[in-house]
């Protein structure tokens, strides 16, 4: 069991690490155990240094910079052990232009093991969809759902 | 192919009875703020047997119920199914198709069925644990929630990867 | 004291109620004092009901529902006693196209009396803006700030 | 006309000083993820005597010297100055122009001025304060904290109301 957990743990960090690297241009990341003398006791640390910056904590990452940071560790799981699906609710919310462009490739590049359900307001998201559901709220507060193609959704 | 279809009926904003067919890759879920997306995958995390009310954004699970409109009554149930696709036997069962339903009724008595067959709570935490689809699984993020996994405490990190390994 | 915050508390909750129901086309929401025989000492609620819903709590608005409610709140207290300026960063990350267009036109409608600070990822709010300030990322992880126009801005 | 410009120079990712210019109005600050335009908002609260450094995602409040890059050596001090329009008297200084600074040396001392002069850091508070610009302004929302207000316990409400009567 000690193994098992070393071997996923590096694993998912290389894993991790790659992501990161891909979705940001460069920098580097990595999981770190906290006490790794206590193997499976251990708590785990993220390490993550945009490209360009130095090694610095996390919480001066920026909204973007942390969804995509949690998005990379969320796919190097997924690589790892593949949930059968996976439902995402507008983790895109705080990504700008570009990276949202490369969340919607890493998704795309994971549809061959897993199955995305995403919530989005985004439209290159949109465009990374093979099934597009419209949700709208009627009267009294009841939802009803659509079918749609892109083609339907205006361009804004 | 694992997620087919969903049907939804007296949950949260979906009063009548609603359906969405999953294609395999990736779906997408939009509309205006406030029409009822979040309230779909919070379905699909109550179906999957969910006990947090919290984790679907409400006070107490009987909220769960449709609480009724200007014209239009609160419902006296809620119901949800998920049908999966077990051809490749993901799933532990000998069955092709799985459909899980969840009903809670306003008596505040919830059944669980597979495949029809009433079965307890646990069944559906055990079904669904092999697949990665249980408690605290990475396969859900929820919405505002991207990156609770920067603001986790070491060891709550640990149980994430002891989960996957 | 207690009638100066009885009065403030009123025109605030007042404001709060027009303000929402400006934003949800409908719908209503007050403040609540939670123990009002306790004036001053007491705490307070935000009740709000969306259009065609029943009263819930709070816990179930959506994304957007909540950016909006407490975009009412603070333009409440914005009205009742400006700030000389106010700094918002991406309040409208949640919103959806219709909501982001009111949220400009609010912010417009206070510039009499408050200055706005807002960072935005989102083009309808650019265009509400009277100055626009690109901040890009250079070597060495240095910012630059570059004076722009919504001109130079490509549309996505 | 209130905020008239800020200086910003060795404060988080501007090593170097940068200026900007508010005109009335709006003013929008845009840019691509990570490219520092929180990082101005944070300036704007650090310089307007904001004590908590988890308020601007600082773990120490030393974190906020910028830290230097590949082939950028970290910053001795770092220094952000706010110039307010005060024809209107809004602020009780008899200056028409009001300029604060606040230094913070690679040491740990911290500076603050009023148009040049050494004053303590109460004296920037008191002068704020009236202003409704002080702690726990409401007329200051940080990203990600949109809803904050939502969640705020009832006495934390009263206060914000509180502050605006
Ligand atoms: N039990 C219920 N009965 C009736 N309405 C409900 C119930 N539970 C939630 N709602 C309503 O659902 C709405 C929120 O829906 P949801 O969170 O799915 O919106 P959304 O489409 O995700 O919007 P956004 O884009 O803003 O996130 C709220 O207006 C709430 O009042
Ligand atoms: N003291 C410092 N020295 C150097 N770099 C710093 C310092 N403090 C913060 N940073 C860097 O600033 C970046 C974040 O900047 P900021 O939060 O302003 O981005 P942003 O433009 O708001 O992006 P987003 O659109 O994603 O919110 C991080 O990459 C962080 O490493
Ligand atoms: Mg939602
Ligand atoms: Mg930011």
């Amino acid at each position: 069991v000690q193994t098992q957990f070393r071997d996923a743990f590096n694993r998912i960090s290389a894993g991790f690490a790659e992501a990161f690297t891909r979705f940001f241009g460069g920098g580097a990341a990595q999981l770190v155990l906290t006490a790794p003398e206590r193997g499976i006791e251990s708590g785990i640390e993220i390490s993550a240094r945009p490209p360009g910056k130095r090694q610095q904590s996390l919480a001066l990452l920026s909204g973007g910079e942390r969804s995509m940071t949690a998005v990379a560790l969320l796919f190097a799981l997924l690589q790892f052990n593949p949930a059968p699906f996976c439902v995402l609710d507008e983790v895109d919310a705080a990504m700008d232009e570009a990276n949202v462009t490369r969340f919607g490739q890493a998704l795309s590049d994971l549809t061959g093991q897993t199955q995305f359900v995403v919530v989005t307001h985004n439209r290159v998201t949109m465009e990374a969809a093979g099934t597009l559901y419209g949700v709208s709220m009627g009267k009294d507060g009841a939802s009803s759902v659509l079918s749609l193609r892109l083609a339907d959704i205006p361009e804004t | 192919m694992y997620l087919k279809r969903l049907e939804i009926q007296g949950f949260k904003t979906f009063p009548s009875r609603t359906v969405l067919e999953f294609g395999p890759g990736i779906t997408a879920i939009i509309g205006p703020n406030g029409s009822g997306k979040s309230n779909v995958a919070d379905a699909i995390r109550w179906v999957l047997g969910e006990q947090s009310p919290r984790l679907m954004r409400l006070r107490r699970m009987e909220d769960a119920l449709y609480a009724g409109g200007s014209r239009r009554p609160p419902s006296g149930f809620a119901e949800v199914t998920i049908w999966l696709d077990n051809t490749g036997g993901w799933l532990p069962l000998a069955f092709s198709e799985v459909a899980v339903t969840r009903r809670l009724h306003r008596s505040g008595d919830t059944d669980y069925l597979i495949n029809r067959q009433r079965v307890r709570l646990r069944d559906v935490n055990e079904l669904f644990l092999k697949a990665r689809l249980g408690q605290n699984s990475y396969a859900i993020m929820g919405q505002g929630l991207v990156d609770q996994v920067l603001s986790l405490r070491p060891e709550e990190r640990r149980a994430l990867i002891e989960e996957a390994a």
